[in-house]
């Protein structure tokens, strides 16, 4: 903060020897990245995802529109890929869990959310694979499907799906249920895989201070 | 702006990088490395109060020394040496449930400095 008169404002004084300076700028340095992630304290990782699962999603965003692109009103965004944590999944069912931590999402709009996932499928086969969309909402206990997506494959390798609103709401309030669901099933096997170079993933575009908008309904 | 060399007391750019290593971050920011910082130190004499590092042309220098003339005499101070250009931080880094985020975040990288 400037004066109009006096001395510049410093924190320190030549007091302080060289080291103590270093620490005090790493300290300042920790505590301004955090405060502009909105975080009280660095993330613990409780579920390190590897490196080749990282590549891949990387890899399957190469090319797609960036999302961190600085606005002239300087509102910071976020482009978020969240790893689909599987549960209740059989071979005719695929159920995908995804998590938005509060202080990541907290105060902000998903503006946009695509599912990219991996289908194997026998050489010379189509099929029909129904994303649907399983919202929890607040003060209700049980998931509600809000929408669906039908979506025709005809080859294996990676596919995405633009989720709608609800999902992109669901998302903002921490918590988000697909369930894919092949339409005719034959296989033996699940044609979505899960492994560790194929987990499916949510890309999720995310604007800062969404909820102090105001909305025109 | 100037860059700080050794010996001079004049408002400059301090270059000052954390490695995010050696603070034990790298777990959890994927990239980049480190984080350039930089800070803004040095004096601002009167005379060069309102210019961005170093008088730019001939008009300016002129314009200057006229102020530190009608300036003499009166309350010293209020110039500071303060970031004159920044640029943002790209960030990709793990949330708390492992989900992988991308954001720039503006004003973070102090590239230039001069005085206010």
């Amino acid at each position: 903060t400037l004066k109009a008169s006096g001395p510049c404002p410093a924190c320190w004084g030549a007091t302080l020897d060289l080291e103590s300076q270093r620490e005090l700028l790493l300290d300042l340095a920790k505590r301004r990245i955090l405060d502009k992630l909105h975080l009280n304290e660095r993330p613990t990782l409780s579920q390190p995802v590897s490196r080749t699962v990282l590549k891949t999603a990387l890899q399957r965003l190469h090319g797609s529109p960036q999302g961190a692109t600085l606005k002239d009103d300087q509102e910071q965004e976020y482009e978020i890929i969240s790893f689909a944590e599987t549960g209740f999944s059989s071979i005719n069912n695929t159920r995908l869990d995804f998590h938005f931590s509060d202080k990541t999402t907290g105060g902000m709009e998903i503006q946009q959310a695509r599912l990219m996932f991996f289908v194997q499928l026998p050489p010379n086969t189509t099929q029909t694979i129904n994303v649907r969309v399983l919202v929890l909402r607040p003060y209700d206990t049980n998931l509600t499907l809000t929408t669906q997506h039908l979506l025709e494959v005809d080859a294996s390798g990676w596919h995405q799906v633009l989720l709608g609103p609800e999902a992109q709401a669901a998302s903002s309030w921490g918590h988000l249920t697909l369930e894919l669901v092949p339409e005719s099933q034959e296989a033996q096997s699940s044609v979505i895989l899960g492994g560790v170079a194929h987990r499916p993933f949510v890309a999720a575009q995310v604007r800062a201070g969404g909820k102090h908008r105001v909305r025109r309904r | 702006g100037i860059d700080c060399q050794g010996g001079s007391s004049m408002c400059c750019r301090q270059e000052f990088f954390v490695d995010f290593r050696e603070i034990g971050w790298h777990d959890w920011i994927i990239q980049p490395e480190g984080y350039a910082m930089n800070f803004c130190t040095g004096q601002c004499p009167l005379h060069v109060a309102g210019m961005p590092g170093i008088a730019a042309s001939f008009h300016t220098a002129v314009l200057n020394l006229l102020k530190a003339n009608t300036a003499a005499g009166t309350t010293e101070g209020g110039s500071c040496c303060v970031p004159t250009a920044r640029r943002p931080l790209s960030l990709l880094y793990y949330d708390r449930d492992s989900n992988i985020v991308k954001t720039d975040i503006p004003d973070m990288v102090v590239e230039a400095c001069g005085c206010s």
